[in-house]
């Protein structure tokens, strides 16, 4: 049997709504450890990988491996109903055929429960190794949010450029040019505003902007957004969580 | 010209 409280909603909330528009159907495979997706986009071009560690819930017993079968469309309407700061607990059976999604009010002894049927997802997962990148920056996820959204607004290309003492965002189209550039630097008195390059080798990737603005769409779960990028292989962009993490594997554009 | 490649170029099962 799963059960799973968070003390708040609103991470499992910002979780589906970060994932939801990149897919739509996945199974959510819940063991002792906490809870984990993998799913790829229709276009087989960008991977999800999510970890919601068991510390992250306040309350978390997961007996054997249950797997849950979710439409993320009709869970997210669901996910809705509950207040940001309500607790929120997950139920389900060994053999579920639905989850129940409980949502308590802490200033008040409401309780609302709901329930979503879930469904046979059959999808393959993929073993993903641990890579040496070129080159891993972290940076601001709001920073990165919108550079990438004021860039798609000239491309449907981002080219990502990282030498040693710069990272430069470029988009080109047919109105005209853009680009941002941006130097390391350490805030110490904020650090979720520092800016990091670790560089291997030079990186020169071009990404599509589409599945780029899909990913940002995890701003909100973490001040800082780590993107692990090797030249012609798909790039991590991954926000990490206080226990586990979102991860988006994007396949890079090649120039023809 | 940039063309979209696909995961299953880079992890089998993609």
């Amino acid at each position: 049997m799963l059960e799973g409280k968070f003390e708040e909603a609103s991470l499992l909330k910002k979780v589906v709504e970060s994932i939801k528009d990149s897919v739509q159907l996945c199974n959510f495979v819940c063991s002792e450890h906490g809870i984990t997706v993998q799913a790829v986009d229709d276009s087989r071009v960008l991977l999800v990988s999510l970890l919601i560690g068991n510390e992250v819930f306040s309350d978390y017993r997961c007996d054997r491996n249950i797997t849950l079968g979710v439409d993320l469309k009709s869970f997210a309407k669901i996910i809705r109903c509950g207040g940001n700061d309500d607790y929120l607990t997950l139920i389900a059976e060994d053999s579920p055929d639905s989850v129940t999604l409980v949502f308590e009010d802490k200033n008040s002894d409401r309780i609302s429960e709901y329930s979503l049927k879930l469904m046979e997802i059959d999808n393959e997962f993929l073993k993903i190794d641990d890579m040496d990148y070129d080159s891993v920056i972290k940076m601001p996820s709001i920073d990165f949010q919108k550079i990438c959204r004021d860039l798609s607004t000239l491309s449907e290309s981002l080219q990502i450029l990282i030498t040693k003492d710069s990272i430069k965002f470029m988009a080109e189209g047919e109105t005209g040019n853009g680009s941002v550039i941006l130097k390391p630097r350490t805030d110490i008195d904020k650090p979720e505003q520092s800016i990091t390059v670790k560089l291997n080798n030079a990186v020169n990737s071009t990404f599509g902007l589409k599945y780029i603005a899909d990913i940002v769409k995890g701003t909100s779960l973490s001040n800082q957004i780590v993107i692990k990028i090797s030249n012609r292989t798909p790039a991590l962009f991954e926000y990490k969580l206080q226990s586990g993490y979102l991860r988006f594997y994007l396949a890079p554009k090649f120039e023809d | 010209n940039f063309r979209q490649q696909s995961l299953a170029s880079f992890f089998s099962g993609a």
